[in-house]
């Protein structure tokens, strides 16, 4: 006969039922073999005080084990439904999930789902890592970006500050400065050129 | 149809047992068992009996009295009661532990990795996002640099040009 | 026997509330 251990029962109770009923019965028990000693041990007073009883002590141990015997046959039937009412009605925990289980009626989880689910946490954590160290490139190559655009833009400023020192100088545009300072330097060299022709002339004159 | 409470159904059934006990362990089966004493003292016999009924009953109401307080019964049951009053609705059969203790924690635990699994979810398109504009900025930072570059190669190639008209211009200057 | 099904209960209905303050433990240290 497969003994129902009863778990769900004693993770509710702290112990299990059929310990429960153990503890009755052997209390009940005992409190009947106890009132029985007593109804003897009354019995043989009683009889003490009579003078030549003829009912000896021994007779009277054997209408108590009678009356027991019969008692607990009675008792042990008895107990026995009693047993039966307490462990189906009382000590059990029928269709329903204890508080602490709940989860197991909003969530029931099998194992596969389970481990996908571990499975998309660790593949959702290696995901959240590759885009931090892609943050973290992103962010190296912006500080890169801005320190080669201060570079560049200083060239810049350079070529500008250029510019301006031929402005300063009262030319607008370097380059017709250049031109005009090429045709100025033409006119010169002519000039120089004709001078130095006339002062020839006048000399051999 | 009204649901007893359990302690209700307790005492009663208790009660019920003692009735019938007594009932078995009747005055006359006393009476059938302790015959001479009965014959020699019939009274007595009534006062032994109805004692040994009393004291009976007596200690093992107190007994089912001790056993409730001990295991805190009355409250126990009563929050058993209640428990299944909540959970009356329920139809098809109720979960049971598996025997298998991973199995049966994956359940409890799995709405804390589902919040996890949300969170990372978050974070994940989060900081997908912040990289998307992070990449955008990088991409305008490139081509703002490849625009200072072209600026600065077209300064570069100006004043090259301008050098070398200067140094015709010298060439020309320095012609015998 | 009884002893074991009593621990055994009494595992059950404690371990996963024990089990679960450490997954949440772990779950936050991961987060931080």
């Amino acid at each position: 006969m497969s003994v129902d251990p009863m778990t769900y029962e004693a993770q509710f109770f702290g112990f299990t039922p059929q310990m429960c009923m153990l503890r009755i019965c052997i209390a009940f028990q005992d409190y009947l073999f106890e009132v029985m000693q007593a109804v003897e041990w009354v019995i043989l007073k009683n009889l003490d005080g009579i003078p030549d009883c003829e009912i000896s002590p021994v007779q009277i141990h054997r209408c108590t084990e009678k009356f027991l015997s019969f008692m607990k046959g009675c008792f042990d039937n008895l107990f026995g439904k009693m047993e039966q009412l307490f462990l189906q009605l009382i000590l059990c925990i029928p269709n329903i999930l204890l508080p602490e289980d709940k989860y197991k009626e909003i969530h029931p989880y099998s194992e596969e789902e389970f481990q996908h689910l571990q499975k998309e946490i660790d593949q959702l954590q290696e995901k959240y890592k590759t885009e931090l160290y892609t943050k973290q490139t992103l962010l190296a190559e912006l500080e890169e970006q801005k320190i080669v655009q201060a570079k560049l833009k200083q060239t810049l400023a350079l070529f500008a500050e250029l510019q301006n020192v031929g402005r300063d100088h009262g030319t607008s545009d370097f380059r017709e400065s250049l031109v005009s300072l090429v045709q100025n330097s033409r006119k010169l060299y002519n000039i120089t050129d004709d001078v130095e022709k006339e002062s020839k002339r006048l000399k051999i004159s | 149809g009204a649901t007893v409470s359990r302690v209700k159904l307790l005492d009663t059934i208790v009660d019920t047992f003692l009735q019938k006990l007594v009932a078995a362990g009747s005055y006359q089966r006393f009476t059938d068992c302790y015959k001479h004493f009965y014959r020699l003292q019939p009274e007595m016999t009534q006062r032994i009996y109805d004692k040994f009924i009393t004291q009976l009953q007596t200690s093992i109401r107190e007994e089912v009295s001790e056993i409730k307080e001990e295991g805190n019964l009355e409250a126990v049951l009563n929050a058993l009661d209640k428990i299944v009053e909540e959970g009356k609705a329920q139809k098809e059969p109720a979960w049971r532990p598996s025997g298998i203790p991973e199995m049966d924690l994956h359940s409890t635990i799995a709405p804390y990795f589902l919040q996890q699994r949300d969170t990372l979810q978050r974070c994940v398109q989060k900081q997908e996002a912040e990289n998307r504009q992070l990449a955008d900025a990088i991409l305008a930072g490139r081509k703002q640099v490849e625009e200072l570059q072209l600026q600065i190669q077209a300064r570069q190639e100006a004043w090259q040009a301008l050098h070398r008209e200067q140094r015709e211009l010298l060439a020309v200057l320095r012609e015998p | 026997f009884d002893e074991i099904i009593v621990d055994i209960a009494t595992k059950r209905k404690q371990y996963p509330r024990k089990i679960l303050e450490c997954v949440i433990k772990t779950i936050k240290a991961k987060q931080e």
